[in-house]
């Protein structure tokens, strides 16, 4: 999938499996990869796991869990609110599209989160004020969390040189033969239709019509951008040019 | 080196009109243990900083002078600009369950960050 941290940040992992994004005091956010195609390295989103932790007056511990073909409006335990605390409606899931689009808005600590189910893969998407970003007890040894730090270095996928490659085999087809091929020409102009701005969303477009042929990944990249345009809080950084590659050994997954 | 912002949010959680004294022993410690993790966090960068050292001497006397153990609750980030002391009042107020109500009240506006993951 493609990330964008907290620092903006945008990378193209592999992340197989199950991969932490978020860790802190208040939250905690889990997501599965699976592969797209037998035998590819390109994963998508197939479940989402998202645990607000028990606070003060506010909340007891709730968990919300998204799988593919089943976007809840509720919490595991069913509630749709933060429990029977005095504050308990400070935290809520609110049906935007019955099974296509969920928000929770977490008010007590200032968090909003949507998550979407696109064709079959989930899309996830954070504000969060940056004090509740870094309240963890012990920093120096945090985890992984993909949404702070961004992918490990051999997750990543060099996507630069897939778009140079996908782009000087023209009309070479990509993927295996049981994928309707796009070729270049096609999913640019098809991405073009929703994404006019050739930013980083567009090119992740093109990266998804050429890697699966799925034709959902359009809208994918085109939610995750109208999810930014909503949830972040500077209008000037809502467009990405140039993506995060710090690919020398040694160096941190993202620039912070 | 960031000691001085970890001592300035001890400051701001023990002094004020609502001040944690002797008889608020178990806030001062919570507070004491919030200084004491932020002063670790900072003591790859604040090494042989002076202000970093004497703060960590510092908060060791204070938590023998208060009786205070090293494990145990330390405070909230986002509760150390509240009042100190008005636990009654923080518990039945559904302002503490506002975050932006309750930041806006007692410090600057927020800043907001984004992370998002979609696609293959």
């Amino acid at each position: 999938p493609h990330l964008r941290t907290f620092t903006d940040s945008f990378q193209t992992c592999k992340i197989q499996g199950a991969w932490p994004l978020i860790d802190n005091n208040y939250l905690y956010v889990q997501v599965t990869n699976t592969p797209v195609l037998p035998g590819s390295t390109a994963t998508a989103t197939s479940k989402i796991t998202i645990i607000f932790k028990n606070f003060q007056e506010c909340v007891d511990q709730k968990e919300y869990q998204a799988e593919m073909d089943e976007l809840p409006t509720a919490f595991t335990d069913g509630s749709k609110n933060g429990g029977d605390k005095s504050g308990a409606n400070s935290l809520k899931i609110i049906e935007k599209v019955a099974g296509q689009h969920i928000e929770i808005q977490a008010k007590y600590i200032g968090t909003t989160i949507v998550v979407r189910q696109v064709g079959r893969y989930l899309t996830f998407a954070v504000r969060m004020p940056e004090e509740v970003v870094n309240a963890v007890e012990d920093k120096d040894n945090q985890g992984l969390h993909l949404c702070l730090r961004g992918c490990p270095l051999n997750q990543q996928i060099d996507f630069q040189n897939f778009h140079t490659q996908a782009a000087e085999s023209r009309p070479r087809r990509q993927g295996s033969a049981t994928v309707e091929p796009f070729t270049y020409e096609m999913a640019t102009a098809k991405c073009k239709e929703k994404l006019p701005v050739e930013d980083l969303y567009f090119q992740s477009c093109v990266f998804d019509l050429l890697t699966t042929g799925d034709v959902n990944f359009t809208l994918a990249a085109y939610y995750a951008f109208e999810d930014v345009k909503t949830l972040h809080s500077n209008k000037d950084k809502i467009h990405i040019f140039e993506r995060t590659r710090d690919l020398r050994p040694g160096n941190r997954a993202s620039r912070q | 080196c960031r000691i001085l912002k970890c001592t300035s949010d001890f400051w701001a959680a023990t002094s004020g009109p609502h001040h944690l004294g002797a008889e608020e022993a178990p806030e001062y410690c919570i507070a004491l243990r919030a200084y004491a993790h932020c002063t670790r966090r900072t003591a790859r960068t604040c090494r042989g900083d002076l202000a970093y050292h004497s703060a960590v001497h510092g908060i060791e006397d204070l938590m023998n002078n208060h009786n205070c153990s090293k494990d145990g609750p330390t405070s909230q980030p986002r509760l150390r600009t509240l009042p100190a002391g008005d636990s009654q009042e923080r518990s039945d107020s559904p302002e503490i369950c506002h975050y932006e109500k309750s930041f806006h009240k007692h410090s600057a506006p927020p800043n907001y960050t984004h992370c998002g993951l979609f696609g293959d």
